[in-house]
């Protein structure tokens, strides 16, 4: 998460999930930014906070294997600047999300669960606990 | 060449491609429509 | 960027790397393609786990599924849904010597590379950018092969027992000698495998209480060598002195964690040229830190011995220092020797310690006799003792090559890394399809080129690496930089500012 370009990846793939959502004829804007937010929501739970271990060998015997990918990014340091990018860039998501769906209530209800779930396993307190 | 290159398609099988191509011509093809009904 | 040299008093000429930094928009096509392949992967393995793709996997059966799974299922995720597409690229075997010029056995995969069969046909005189052969005696003709065959009869292939037994044969104490003279320092000792001779004696050196500071791109064999020690490890920027200076300071300041004892010892571990960034190490410096810090020095010259400095002494001779800063010398004899296995070269304590305590010279079967006859004949041609000037020849002539080559590269627009001397040449290709199309293009033109990929390699800093040899002559290096850069423009390669 550090490599150059890497946020910048991620940005863009917000943005063009957002396209793909927004292109959808009958969607209307709340609900494609409510299906943004969680779609964004659900793929960052799933790959930074579900699946454990690497994708492929290294050379540390296998220490990595119980570890999500969250608690292995700069070797288990908190506060860096890649988590504090990652924590910060579904707020933002969110409270935009908020704005677009007029802070209707059943898509705020939506939304703020969504961003629970991908803002709790980011706590330093939570570092390695099941 | 040059897409299949940049886009990593040139490691897939063909039917994984077409799978690919289909869904990239139906998302532009859809943003295309929804464009034109939003202008 | 070009890593300006912060001390230049220190050096004897100048020291030029350079590492251009990937463009932007080609690292964010990089992970685009990542991403897809990562998608189609999931889609993959969600086929074969509903049995609707067949599955061609070593997996467990039904039965031991209640048993801790033996095979790791996400670890592998990468070799079977992003390796397997182009691993044709990758261990091709050959049915010649390793020289300038080798013959390939033809292959083909009827099931996209899971399977691989023999078309019977060989690919005759594929121009070899690809094996570790800087001085060119990978041959099965010459002097060496004579003597080696010679050691053949007299002593048998192998030794069936361990240095401190009953496998300590002359030929092993004459090459140990020949090592020492060689490298310029007082005793030596050689293993049967290079990747031991680090990942085996490195635990003999450091242990609990120790630390060790490694640079962040050194080989496996040292990063394995200085786990198994339990040391502490700490990791500093490739080649970069202001690191490695700042590490130092915090180890000698505040001494071990919590209990900020000062530590046993502080092993600097370094490479001479680093084989994936054909970067030389900054020696002259280093050595000014060691000495002001009182650390140790532990120099593997896995590809720099034979391959650099006017006599072929490696890096050390190639700054012209000392052998006597560097605490412990270590080499292989793999790339420049056409041979195997390594050594340690430092004080006679040093040595009589490690006899007495490596892993390797209580373990490990000492090395093949005719092996060790190759390096024996090997470099008493190099250095110049065999009444011939073959040696000095094959060493200009590597080094020309390398020059030749790397700037050959350089105005054809590719962007090359490491230094202007470093006979391993990268090139870079970014792009993970780019990995698999150039390696493939450039066998249909008829030259064999290594090519990396992630792990091995940065994510977004693929590349392919030619590694020139002495035997290689100016119309094969302009072969290789012709086609090459026929492939280049065929896909595309990003063009060097």
């Amino acid at each position: 998460m550090n490599s150059r370009g890497i946020w910048l990846s991620y940005l863009l793939g917000i943005g063009l999930l957002h396209v793909i959502l927004l292109s959808i004829p009958f969607a209307s804007v709340p609900v494609v930014w409510t299906l943004t937010n969680v779609i964004h929501n659900l793929c960052m739970y799933l790959l930074l906070h579900l699946v454990k271990g690497t994708p492929f060998e290294t050379p540390d015997q296998s220490k990595a294997r119980f570890c999500t990918y969250w608690e292995q990014m700069d070797y288990g340091v908190q506060f860096t600047a890649s988590r504090k990018f990652l924590t910060i860039t579904p707020i933002v998501l969110y409270i935009l999300t908020s704005f677009y769906t007029k802070y209707d209530q059943d898509h705020f209800v939506v939304n703020t669960v969504s961003l629970m779930t991908v803002l709790i396993p980011k706590l330093p307190q939570l570092h390695g606990v099941r | 060449y040059q897409y299949i290159l940049v886009t990593a398609l040139y490691m897939l099988k063909p039917w994984e491609r077409t799978i690919f191509n289909s869904i990239l011509i139906s998302v532009a093809g859809m943003a295309v429509y929804t464009g034109y009904v939003f202008m | 960027k070009n890593n300006y040299v912060h001390n230049a008093s220190l050096y004897n000429k100048p020291f030029v790397e350079q590492f251009e930094e990937t463009p932007l928009f080609v690292a964010v096509l990089t992970y685009v393609g990542y991403g897809i392949l990562t998608i189609f992967g999931y889609l993959r393995d969600f086929l074969r786990n509903w049995g609707i793709e067949k599955c061609h996997l070593a997996r467990e059966r039904d039965e031991q599924k209640d048993f801790v799974p033996l095979y790791q299922d996400f670890e592998n995720f990468y070799t079977r849904n992003l390796y397997m597409r182009i691993r044709d690229n990758w261990n091709r075997p050959i049915c010649s010597v390793p020289g300038a010029k080798m013959d390939l056995v033809e292959r083909t995969s009827k099931d996209y590379n899971w399977t691989f069969e023999h078309t019977g046909k060989v690919v005759k005189d594929v121009i070899n950018m690809g094996s570790y052969n800087y001085l060119g005696f990978a041959e099965n003709t010459g002097r060496c092969a004579d003597s080696a065959t010679g050691s053949t009869h007299k002593y048998g292939v192998g030794v069936g027992s361990t240095r401190s037994e009953m496998g300590n044969l002359d030929i092993h104490e004459e090459l140990e000698q020949l090592v020492a003279r060689f490298l310029g320092v007082e005793s030596s000792m050689a293993f049967g495998m290079g990747f031991a001779t680090n990942s085996m004696n490195i635990p003999a050196l450091a242990g609990k209480g120790c630390l060790i500071l490694s640079d962040e791109l050194n080989h496996a064999s040292l990063v394995l060598g200085a786990r198994l020690s339990g040391a502490t490890i700490r990791v500093f920027k490739h080649n970069n002195m202001v690191s490695l200076e700042k590490l130092l300071r915090d180890a000698i300041v505040h001494g071990q964690p919590r209990t900020h004892r000062p530590w046993k010892k502080i092993l600097i571990l370094v490479e001479g040229i680093y084989s994936m960034e054909g970067s030389i190490v900054r020696l002259p410096e280093v050595i000014a830190l060691k000495k002001h810090y009182k650390a140790y020095l532990y120099l593997d010259e896995a590809h720099s011995i034979g391959a650099l400095g006017p006599r072929g002494g490696g890096v050390v001779d190639y700054f012209g220092l000392d052998p006597k800063d560097v605490d412990i010398m270590m080499g292989t004899f793999t790339k420049s020797f056409g041979a195997a296995g390594g050594y340690i070269g430092g004080k006679r304590e040093l040595i009589d310690y490690l006899r007495s305590h490596s892993h390797s010279s209580i373990y490990a079967t000492a090395m093949s006799p005719p092996v060790s006859q190759q390096i024996i004949t090997s470099m008493k041609i190099i250095m110049g003792e065999d009444d011939t000037t073959l040696g000095a020849e094959r060493l200009k002539q590597l080094s020309e090559n390398t020059v030749y080559f790397r700037r050959k590269l350089r105005e054809m627009g590719f962007i090359i890394y490491g230094n202007d001397d470093s006979p391993v040449v990268p090139m870079m290709l970014y792009m993970p399809a780019k990995i698999g199309a150039f390696g493939r293009e450039m066998v249909k033109r008829n030259i064999g080129t290594v090519v990396v990929g992630f792990p091995a390699t940065p994510i977004i800093e693929s590349r392919a690496r030619f590694c020139v040899s002495a035997a290689h002559t100016r119309d094969m290096l302009d072969t290789v930089s012709h086609r090459s850069e026929t492939c280049w423009k065929k896909e595309k390669i990003k063009e060097g500012k």
